[in-house]
């Protein structure tokens, strides 16, 4: 990729455990304006998959995009992600570089 | 208008 086209990683984490075990900080309107992972717990679903890292920012969940959704509704995106039973996974696109793309 | 001051909210799942 060209130095405008960060690099960005589809991570499938299969709901293994009780909790997605992650923390995100950020969202639209704030200095970080796509939620960033600062926090990935032993033990849940997020650290059970092994793909995902600290200091990524999250672009999509399950195809649908963060980016202008302020921090309280990527949350809220991300935990219905989470609680559809109808899908046994969460997608989540992410990049290593902290850029809003 | 510019970004708000940054907000430490932090939401864990």
């Amino acid at each position: 990729p060209g130095l405008l086209e960060p690099t960005s990683t589809l991570v499938r984490v299969m709901k293994s455990a009780s909790t997605l075990g992650i923390a995100i900080e950020g969202g639209a309107n704030t200095r970080q304006p796509l939620p960033r992972i600062v926090t990935i717990q032993r033990g849940g679903s997020a650290h059970n998959c092994g793909q995902l890292k600290v200091g990524q920012v999250i672009l999509e969940v399950n195809g649908l995009s963060l980016r202008g959704h302020e921090h309280r509704d990527a949350a809220r995106i991300i935990a219905e992600a989470f609680k559809n039973k109808e899908k046994d996974y969460v997608d989540f696109l992410v990049t290593d570089f902290n850029v809003a793309l | 208008s510019p970004p708000k001051e940054y907000e430490d909210e932090v939401t864990f799942f």
